[in-house]
């Protein structure tokens, strides 16, 4: 089998799905003054696995659209208009779903993948790890 | 009350893999 390193080559999914691995591109990511966009993307994971029917959830949703969304903020720069504007609107009307950061989530998870990542595999951090 | 904060680490946290 693949050693995590090799994996880590492989794909984003699979970087991001091991404790070191993220921890490093975290580490990478300080450093790149981006580091809003990898925790902006386990906050959508996190979200999508809390419960519906508890009043947290809509507290989480909405502290996640002010810190990320509802601002100027590296994630808010690279999410289009309409997926904020959906964002927006599903939080002034209450209507919490657990899919609602999918597709914001999507867009700076492809942003990351053309960027962030390809430079993370060539940077002296991972290069030093390796 | 938990804090803006507090609820957003939380859920990045719930979200982080675990040691293998």
């Amino acid at each position: 089998p693949d050693s995590p390193l090799v994996r880590w080559t492989k794909s984003l999914h699979f970087l991001l799905g091991d404790q070191d691995g993220a921890h490093l591109f975290r580490t990478f990511l300080e450093r790149e003054n981006c580091v809003d966009t990898l925790d902006f993307w386990f906050a959508c994971n996190g979200f999508r696995q809390m419960d519906l029917k508890d009043t947290k959830t809509l507290r989480v949703a909405k502290v996640i659209f002010k810190r990320y969304i509802d601002n100027k903020s590296i994630v808010a720069k690279q999410l289009k208009p309409a997926t904020k504007t959906f964002i927006r609107d599903s939080i002034k009307k209450q209507q919490i779903d657990s899919a609602m950061f999918d597709q914001a989530q999507m867009e700076i998870q492809t942003t990351m993948e053309e960027n962030a990542y390809q430079m993370f595999l060539t940077s002296d951090i991972y290069l030093e790890y390796v | 009350i938990d804090s803006e904060d507090d609820l957003l680490q939380e859920c990045i946290s719930s979200a982080m893999p675990k040691k293998k």
